[in-house]
């Protein structure tokens, strides 16, 4: 409809910019505090040595995210969206040009904490990303086709805490591939450090 | 607008409906795996000897959870909304009208994993209550307004995990209490069952 059509004229506009830049963007989506922050926050202190990254964080409110990302180096661009459930193309744009983007290497969307509504909207990324975690339960995969259909990356985080949580992660990564074989799912733990940098090789991010 | 009216006027109908049999209803809000499921198998499991409860789910796919709580007694309709993020009145009203509503002394919503959407949609519930979990991180209260001003009760659940996820349950209690000085916070574990008695008082369920 009308609003799709406009939104993704736009998220066009931002994959043409970004190419003319060669920088690459990843739109990391989620459920709320599946632990997308801490992705970046991992990213940023671990692995921007000598690059320099760009992210957006959406949020209904605050600029929580921004800020605990920006203390690792990273430059933030918070967007509030007040009651909006994913964000959407134009709110890129926007954040887009009140930057050089010669200065970065790599870009990061941290989508809205919402496992549902982001997945259908493009907001000009080259890649969708979903992090889920293992204390939201072991049936995430099957519940949200959609969502994991659209991805073109897994992460099953909190990996720490899956013998608290009693999940048993060969179980959970078997069934997602059942039911979407095309689709990679990572293992990682953004506290202790495992799997984060296969995830990164996984999306083309440079870990020297 | 339009799909509101409309939505409310449906809302309304089922308020009368239920008022005409004197059933509570109340409308379970949350985002992925807070515990909205296992809230329920406990409560049907521990406060249903001597009472009925209906429960209402909403989910993208699958039958998962009605199937869960089903094990334990209560009767469970569950809708599928494809990809619809919250359930609307309608889908509640026709639900109903599948089954004989003097059966029941209680009914419950388990609206669609989301902390976002459900919020501002009313599906005739009598209260609406938000589980939130100690692995979604500390700032769940703070980055959620709209859900938390439009919650008659909030619940901290997985308090069993505060240790391991390094949350202080009094902080973001204290922390709420600021943000939201009429809304009530219930810390619960709906796996140990701390908590859960005080929870089912505050909605007014019978435990015995
Ligand atoms: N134990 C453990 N905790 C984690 C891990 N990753 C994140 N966390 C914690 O989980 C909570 C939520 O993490 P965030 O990174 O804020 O999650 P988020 O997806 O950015 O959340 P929103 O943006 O609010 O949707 C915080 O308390 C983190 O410290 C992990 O791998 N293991
Ligand atoms: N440790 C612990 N785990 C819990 C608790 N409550 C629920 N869980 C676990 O958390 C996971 C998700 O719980 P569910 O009850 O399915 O959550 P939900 O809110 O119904 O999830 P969706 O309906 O899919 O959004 C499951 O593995 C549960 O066993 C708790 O109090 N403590
Ligand atoms: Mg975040
Ligand atoms: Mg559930
Ligand atoms: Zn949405
Ligand atoms: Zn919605």
């Amino acid at each position: 409809q009308k609003i799709q059509e406009k939104n993704d004229q736009i998220a066009g506009r931002i994959r043409q910019k970004r190419q003319n830049f060669d920088i690459p963007m990843i739109d990391i989506m989620g459920s709320v505090g599946s632990g997308k922050t801490s992705v970046l926050e991992y990213f940023s202190r671990e692995f921007a040595k000598n690059q320099k990254f760009l992210v957006i964080n959406g949020d209904l409110a605050t600029d929580i995210d921004a800020q605990r990302i920006s203390r690792f180096g990273s430059k933030c661009i918070q967007i509030n969206t007040g009651r909006g459930c994913h964000l959407m193309a134009f709110q890129i744009e926007k954040a887009l040009d009140t930057i050089d983007l010669q200065k970065y290497d790599f870009i990061f969307v941290e989508n809205v904490g919402n496992l549902i509504c982001p997945s259908s909207t493009d907001v000009g990324a080259d890649k969708k990303i979903t992090i889920t975690s293992v204390t939201e339960g072991p049936y995430v995969f099957r519940k949200h086709p959609v969502t994991f259909r659209m991805s073109d990356l897994a992460v099953l985080n909190k990996i720490d805490l899956a013998l608290a949580m009693d999940i048993d992660i060969h179980e959970i990564i078997q069934g997602s591939k059942e039911l979407y074989p095309q689709l990679e799912v990572v293992p990682t733990s953004a506290k202790t450090g495992e799997g984060m940098e296969v995830f990164a090789e996984k999306i083309g991010l440079s870990i020297n």
